[in-house]
């Protein structure tokens, strides 16, 4: 049975603790603040004040036995990059690291860090683009061009099927599934009429999804 | 044209700022920090030190005049909250803003915040799913129970075409789009021959999602 540890309680690191446990998952959850592995008593399997820059602390939490560790420290980058580094020398198999800039990314990935993530910056640009486009709710990068966007589907596109739409056709987009009231119709058949309240989900190139949107939404 | 502010230019504001001026729009950058704001004056179409909390600074700064502003001060809830309320009572149109956890959130809502975003713990929930799942790249959540997955597709499915594997058949999953190399095959054909590398793009119940992870991956 996997085994994860997660060092720095933050809202991001935090997040991933709870999410973790919530799926069942073993987490070891650490962190220099008192007040933070108490709120975590309750919710991860074991919770424990430590200071994760002594690597003999990390030995005797037996941290070494552990599959994946995921650094989540802020705005100490150098206690972010040490840590990292221990837990490599210890022979941890796989290590998540969160960066705070490209400066901080590139330490990381010199210094062997598995997996490093920006998720205040990508969440920006995601919801830099749902901000430029009022009628996505939401955007996701499947490549530098194109993008899995939800749209809502207003009154023009009301009352009308997919094959009336013929989006694929005319716009090179598609609409893989349809949110509509708590429910999500995948595959959706060319005969299914969109309702104005329906959120489309809608898979395309990035300058097709923009001609989409500014023709039928 | 459409005017934008970020108040606040950390991690996540910061990347909101560079991505809207990136995409040709004008932003008005402010901050506290001079620092920061000389960093953004070559990438915003303005860049300002000043205090968002106090209203004349805001009025002067002509924020009025801006359709959209985000509010994106981490730490400090009460100016967070405070500049929120502002930037409503002086009639801005729609007010995103960053929160740091459910207490503020309540607040904001409460204040008329017309998005609340909390960008690290949903990022925390994403990569505790992708951490989960080996296999899954990224996961985002289309519903409670429907999500949108890119998993590789790995020596199982390799060689094999869309109408052999029969995954929505089997696991009433949908294979929406197919990342390979550089490409992005939207739509695949029955036909299209998946490769080893390839990491497909599958929407479905989250159920059948797991399922199928587990079968053929
Ligand atoms: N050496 C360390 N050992 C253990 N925990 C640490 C260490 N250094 C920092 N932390 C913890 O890491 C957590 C996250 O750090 P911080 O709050 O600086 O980052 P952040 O990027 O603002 O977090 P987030 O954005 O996830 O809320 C804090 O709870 C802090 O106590
Ligand atoms: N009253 C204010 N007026 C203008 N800017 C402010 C004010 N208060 C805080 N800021 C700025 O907001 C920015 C973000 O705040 P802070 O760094 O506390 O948040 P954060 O949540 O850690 O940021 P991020 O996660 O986006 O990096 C900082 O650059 C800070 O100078």
């Amino acid at each position: 049975k996997k085994e994860f540890a997660v060092i720095g309680l933050g809202r991001f690191g935090g997040s991933i603790c709870r999410e973790l446990s919530k799926e069942g998952m073993e987490v070891l959850a650490i962190d220099l603040d008192e007040d933070k592995v108490n709120e975590y008593k309750e919710i991860a399997a074991h919770a424990v004040i430590a200071d994760s820059t002594d690597e003999n602390v990390l030995k005797e939490l037996g941290v070494r036995n552990i599959d994946h560790v995921i650094v989540a420290i802020g705005d100490n980058i150098q206690a972010s990059i040490l840590t990292a580094l221990m837990l490599k020398e210890l022979g941890i198999k796989t290590i998540t690291v969160k960066a705070q800039n490209d400066y901080h990314e590139k330490v990381l990935n010199k210094i062997g860090a598995d997996h490093v993530v920006h998720p205040e910056r990508d969440m920006g640009k995601r919801i830099a683009h749902n901000i430029i486009s009022n009628n996505i709710l939401d955007y996701i990068e499947l490549s530098d061009d194109h993008s899995v966007v939800e749209v809502k589907a207003g009154s023009k596109m009301g009352g009308k099927t997919l094959v009336d739409l013929d989006i694929r056709a005319h716009y090179g987009c598609n609409v893989v599934a349809i949110k509509r009231d708590r429910d999500v119709i995948v595959s959706p058949l060319a005969t299914e009429e969109i309702e104005q309240s329906d959120v489309l989900i809608v898979i395309g190139a990035d300058k097709d999804i923009s001609r989409f949107e500014k023709n039928l939404v």
